[in-house]
């Protein structure tokens, strides 16, 4: 007599979670660039019998960014989910599980990331700050000024920026520009930089810094400029999670 | 007209009652949203 299928799952049943965590931190310690997302609502679940104690499972997630980098050593628990007000972004993914005697692993997974609309922000907060594209001249142009005003008065090693993760741009009441952006230490002092920048190269894998930016410009009604950069330390890379891809974004 | 009182009648009883207060169970998806709808 065949096995009776499974039971359906509620998107809320304890087992759901329980794949839905495993789903989640598969996403985040396979992705490369921006930010780690976190569980925002079980869009739907689906159960299908393999055999004895094996079960394909197919979840529909809704996530949303946090405003821990992809680098930071920050657990996922600790991180703040990205408010509407500052512009939330919103992931979709698709994930295949597989529970296999109470163990459930992924076997595949597809994401798509996007940001709130503009007109949501702006029916709700006409002054909020608005995310830029990543390649925005102004967002550029702060990054390299924040990034050159760092290097150029810090004590520690010189700082190659990796990618930048985001930029926004409010015009009301001052017209600010605001960049998040990731970057790695090199193996040159900020004054042996000023020497001879171009030997100074990120530091190999083994012994790899990287870590985070903010800053600030504000272009009217005054000019002012703030940065600050955390570097991580040296984070031991799990095997299985590839390298950072060191392309410069 | 017989016919359809009985019928009435009949599926009038078949009806299972409902305890007083009943709130019928939530969808079981999509879930609960833990921080807030976009």
């Amino acid at each position: 007599v065949p096995a009776a299928p499974p039971a359906p799952l509620g998107c809320d049943d304890p087992e759901s979670e329980a794949a839905a965590e495993v789903a989640v931190n598969y996403i985040n310690a396979r992705s490369h660039h921006g930010y780690k997302f976190a569980l925002n609502r079980i869009e739907d679940v689906h159960v299908v019998l393999q055999g004895k104690g094996n079960y394909i499972m197919i979840l529909e997630l809704d996530l949303l960014e946090t405003k821990c980098p992809i680098l930071s050593p920050t657990p996922l628990a600790n991180c703040t989910v990205r408010s509407f007000a500052e512009h939330a972004v919103e992931g979709d993914c698709d994930v295949k599980l597989q529970k296999l005697n109470g163990t459930i692993s992924v076997l595949a997974s597809k994401c798509h990331s996007h940001a709130d609309s503009r007109e949501d922000i702006r029916r709700i907060c006409p002054n909020c700050p608005l995310l830029a594209r990543l390649n925005d001249t102004e967002v550029l142009e702060t990054v390299s000024a924040a990034l050159n005003d760092f290097n150029s008065k810090t004590t520690g090693p010189y700082l190659r920026l990796l990618e930048i993760g985001r930029g926004q741009i409010q015009y009301h009441p001052a017209h600010i520009i605001a960049v998040e952006f990731a970057v790695g230490a090199t193996n040159c002092s900020a004054e042996e930089a000023k020497v001879n920048v171009g030997a100074c190269q990120l530091l190999p894998e083994d012994q790899s810094n990287f870590g985070f930016c903010t800053g600030t410009v504000v272009k009217s009604p005054s000019q002012d400029l703030n940065v600050d950069c955390q570097l991580y330390g040296h984070q031991v890379r799990t095997p299985d999670i590839p390298l950072l891809c060191q392309d410069t974004s | 007209p017989v016919t359809k009182r009985a019928v009435a009648e009949a599926a009038q009883h078949d009806k299972v009652p409902r305890p007083v207060g009943f709130v019928p169970p939530p969808p079981p998806c999509p879930g609960k949203i833990r921080h807030f709808d976009i």
